[in-house]
C-alpha cells in the first residue's frame, strides 16, 4: 500500500497504467487530506476484468470504516460493477482504495489486456455544521448552540448570555456579573420563559445615579423551584439593595412590585442541578428617591409651601408662627432648611417651635410692674403694666403708655414699639399733711 | 423760727437739715437735689476760700425725712456728690447776699414717701407769689428763743412789697448797710415777733399755688437784721429757676 500524503488533490493509478495491469497484483492507497476536509474520489478511466460480483479483479473503496463498494468491468459491460462517474465521498479525511488482480485475464482462451484505472481525488471542505455530517463518534451536534463552518474546519459560538466552554463545544450561561446602568430595563432568568438551566450563579447588578430609587416589577410567569415546608431549599432569587437584604423569593407567587429605595440593587439567582421551572422576569424602572413627608412637631411650626411628595434634592423650609423661636435642642436657630438626601433621608431633623420668652421685665425705680395676663409669665404676648409709687411719684412714659407686651423678638415693648421703660418722677409740692390754719 | 409752731410730720416733707458750717436748712428738689442758701456753704467772711467745694461736699451732712433732729440723725446722713453755688454769690461781701442760692447734689437719690417729698419751683411767668401780703410758710430747725430747735418749726409770713422792704432797710442803713437786690424779697412783720432766724438759712419760703394745689418754693432763707426785729430777707427763687433747671437738667 502506499499512503497518499495529505495533499488537497491528486490521482492514483492502477499498476502500469495506462498499460495493462499485471496479474496477481494487490495494491492499495490511503488517501489522507487535512482535517476538516473529506475525500472526493472520481474515476477518470476504469477498465478492469469484468466478473460476476467482481470476483476476479476489482477495486474496493473504504472510508469511515465503511465499504463504499467493489468495482470492476468496463464502461458499458453487462457484467461487473463499473463505477461510471460516481463520486465517492468520505465522511472523514481518509479514504482507502484497494486494487486486486487474479492470476489471468482470459476469455475463452484469449488473453485480454485490461488497462486498469485512473482516479482523481480532491479534498472537499466538510460542512461540519450540517447535522448530517456529524462525527461518527459523537452523540450530538458539534456545537451546543451555534455552529460556524469554514473551509477546513468549523467553530462554535453561544447565544447571548452564554459563554463557550473550554471544550469549544458547549455553552454555559454567563450571568455572574450582569450590569445594568440604564434608567429602566428588563432582566430575566436565562431562557425565560423557558425553564432556566441548572447550576446557575447569576448576579445581576443595577447601578443607577445617586438619588434614584429602583423599582422592581415582576412579570408573569414567575416560577422558581420551591418546597412546601422549607423556604427556598433548591433555587433562590435573592434581592439586595446596597447590602440590605430585601428578600429571598421562590415558588409561583410573584413578589409583585418592590420599591427598593436604593440606586444600587443586586439580584442573585442560584439554582441547583435539577428542576423545570420557567424562571422570572423583572421590569425595572427608577424614580428620584422619596424622602419621608415632613411632619411638624408642634402646632406652631410652619412648613413653607408644603409639597405632596419630596424627592431627592427637594428641600423644605420651616418657620415658626409669630412669637415662636425655631429650636434644635437648646440651640436657637435663625432659619431652617432640610434637603432630601440621596439615601432618602432628610439631612437634618425637624426642629421645634418654642414660644418666645422675654427676659424678666426691667425693674422700675420707685415703681412696680404687674402682669396683666394670668398666669403671670414672660411668654410672647404677655402684658405687664408699670406703675409708680403714687402719690410720691408720677409715671412718665415715652409715648407708648405704661403697658408693655412681650414682642416676637423677645423684648418688652410699649404700644409705640419702644423698649424704654417709663420713669417715675417725683411729685413735688404735695405734702401728705399740709399745714392748715383752722383758728381764724 | 420765732413765733412759729411745731411742724407735724408730713407737712414740710421737703425740709432738709444741713450741717456744713453749722446748722442750716434746705429743700428737696426732685429726688437728689437740695436747694439751699449759698452762705450756708460759704459763709460770709469766713475765710472759707481755702476749702474746695469738693472737700465741702465730702464733709457736708444732709438729713431728710423727719421733724425731729435726733431722729433725723438716727436716720442717717445723705452724702453729697457735688455743690453748685450761684456765680453771683460773693462770700467776701458781707453786706451783699445777692445770689445767695446753691444746689447740693446727693450721691444717691432718695426714696420719696410721706416724710420725704420735693417742693416745686415757681412758674417763671407768675410773679403773684411775691405781691405784698401774699402769705407763705417758712419751716426750719433754726434758733428759737436763743436755742437751736430740736424740732422742726414753721411760721407763716406775708411777703412784703419791695418799697416797704427798701424803706425799712433804708432806716437801718446806718446800722447795717445791706444791699437789697432784685434777686431778693422780704417777708415778715415789723412788730409781730414771727420770723426766721439763724439756723433756718437755706430753708425755703413756700406758698400754696391754689391753681395747681401744689406748694411752691418762692424764697430761700437768706439774711436779716436780727431776728423778729423787722423783715426777713429771702433769695427770690423765681429769678433763679433757669439756673436751677439748667444745672439739674444738664446733670440729669
Amino acid at each position: 500500500s502506499s499512503p497518499v500524503p495529505g495533499k488537497l488533490f491528486g490521482e492514483i493509478r492502477s499498476p502500469n497504467y495506462p498499460k495493462p495491469y499485471p496479474n496477481n497484483n494487490i495494491s492499495s492507497w490511503d488517501i489522507i487530506v487535512p482535517k476538516g476536509y473529506v475525500v472526493k474520489l472520481t474515476f477518470r478511466y476504469f477498465d478492469l476484468e469484468p466478473s460476476e460480483s467482481c470476483f476476479y479483479d476489482y477495486v474496493k473503496i473504504k472510508a469511515d470504516k465503511k465499504n463504499l463498494g467493489r468495482y470492476c468491468g468496463q464502461l458499458g459491460s453487462t457484467t461487473g460493477n463499473h463505477p461510471g462517474r460516481k463520486k465517492f465521498i468520505s465522511q472523514g479525511n481518509r479514504m482507502h482504495v484497494e486494487f486486486h488482480s487474479d492470476f489471468s485475464n482470459e476469455d475463452n482462451g484469449t488473453v485480454i489486456r485490461y488497462r486498469g484505472f485512473l482516479a482523481y481525488y480532491q479534498a472537499v471542505d466538510l460542512d461540519e455544521c450540517d447535522p448530517n455530517n456529524a462525527a461518527e463518534d459523537s452523540e450530538g451536534p458539534r456545537c451546543q448552540h451555534i455552529c460556524h463552518n469554514y473551509v477546513g474546519g468549523y467553530f462554535c459560538s453561544c447565544r447571548p448570555g452564554y459563554q463557550l466552554q473550554s471544550d469549544r463545544h458547549s455553552c454555559k450561561v454567563e450571568c455572574s456579573s450582569e450590569l445594568y446602568t440604564e434608567a429602566s430595563g428588563y432582566l430575566s432568568s436565562p431562557e425565560y420563559p423557558q425553564p432556566y438551566p441548572e447550576d446557575l450563579r447569576c448576579n445581576y447588578s443595577i447601578r443607577l445615579e445617586k438619588g434614584l430609587s429602583i423599582i422592581l416589577k415582576f412579570l408573569k410567569p414567575f416560577e422558581i423551584d420551591d418546597h412546601q415546608q422549607v423556604h427556598c431549599p433548591y433555587d433562590q432569587l435573592k434581592i439586595q439593595a446596597q447590602g440590605r437584604e430585601i428578600g429571598e423569593f421562590c415558588g409561583k407567587e410573584s413578589p409583585g412590585n418592590i420599591e427598593t429605595k436604593s440606586n444600587e440593587v443586586d439580584i442573585l439567582f442560584l439554582t441547583d442541578e435539577s428542576g423545570f421551572s420557567r424562571g422570572w422576569k423583572i421590569h425595572y424602572t427608577s424614580e428620584k428617591i422619596r424622602c419621608p413627608q415632613p411632619v411638624p412637631l408642634d402646632q406652631f411650626t410652619v412648613i413653607r409651601d408644603l409639597q405632596p411628595v419630596y424627592r431627592y434634592q427637594d428641600y423644605f423650609i420651616v418657620t415658626c408662627k409669630t412669637g415662636y423661636n425655631l429650636m434644635k435642642g437648646s440651640q436657637k436657630l435663625l432659619s431652617f432648611t432640610a434637603v432630601c438626601q440621596a439615601d432618602g433621608t432628610w439631612h437634618q431633623s425637624m426642629p421645634r417651635c418654642e414660644i418666645v420668652k422675654c427676659d424678666n421685665p426691667t425693674e422700675l425705680t420707685n415703681g412696680v410692674f404687674n402682669y396683666v395676663n394670668k398666669p403671670a409669665n414672660n411668654n410672647y404676648q404677655s402684658v405687664i403694666e408699670y406703675q409708680c409709687n403714687e402719690p410720691y411719684y408720677h409715671i412718665v412714659t415715652r409715648g407708648g403708655g405704661g403697658r408693655f407686651t412681650c414682642s416676637p423678638e423677645g423684648t418688652w415693648v410699649d404700644q409705640a414699639g419702644q423698649g424704654r421703660i417709663p420713669a417715675c418722677l417725683p411729685v413735688c409740692g404735695k405734702p401728705n399733711r399740709p399745714v392748715a390754719e383752722i383758728q381764724r | 423760727i420765732l413765733g412759729g409752731k411745731q411742724a407735724n410730720r408730713g407737712s414740710f416733707p421737703w425740709q432738709a437739715l444741713t450741717g456744713i458750717h453749722g446748722r442750716g436748712g434746705g429743700a428737696l428738689l426732685g429726688d437728689r437735689w437740695i436747694l439751699t442758701a449759698a452762705h450756708t456753704i460759704l459763709p460770709k467772711a469766713s475765710g472759707g476760700n481755702d476749702i474746695s467745694l469738693d472737700q465741702l461736699a465730702e464733709e457736708a451732712n444732709v438729713f431728710l425725712g423727719h421733724t425731729d433732729v435726733d431722729e433725723l440723725h438716727k436716720m442717717g446722713n445723705h452724702p453729697v456728690r457735688r455743690i453748685f453755688i450761684h456765680p453771683d454769690y460773693n462770700p467776701k461781701d458781707e453786706h451783699n447776699f445777692n445770689g445767695d442760692i446753691a444746689l447740693l447734689e446727693l450721691k444717691h437719690p432718695v426714696t420719696l414717701g410721706p416724710d420725704v417729698l420735693p417742693i416745686c419751683l415757681p412758674d417763671t411767668t407768675n410773679n403773684t407769689f411775691y405781691m405784698d401780703g401774699h402769705m407763705g410758710y417758712v419751716s426750719g430747725f433754726g434758733v428759737e428763743k436763743n436755742f437751736l430747735s430740736n424740732h422742726l418749726k414753721y411760721v407763716n409770713l406775708p411777703a412784703v412789697s419791695r418799697e416797704k422792704c427798701q424803706s425799712w432797710l433804708d432806716s437801718k442803713s446806718r446800722q447795717m448797710p445791706m444791699v437789697f437786690s432784685e434777686n431778693m424779697f422780704c417777708a415778715g412783720f415789723l412788730t409781730v415777733k414771727r420770723d426766721t432766724c439763724q439756723g433756718d438759712s437755706g430753708s425755703v419760703f413756700t406758698v400754696l399755688d391754689s391753681g395747681s394745689g401744689r406748694w411752691v418754693a418762692t424764697g430761700v432763707v437768706s439774711w436779716g437784721i436780727g431776728c423778729a426785729q423787722g423783715y426777713g430777707f429771702y433769695t427770690k427763687v423765681l429769678n433763679y429757676v433757669d439756673w436751677i433747671k439748667g444745672i439739674i437738667r444738664e446733670d440729669t
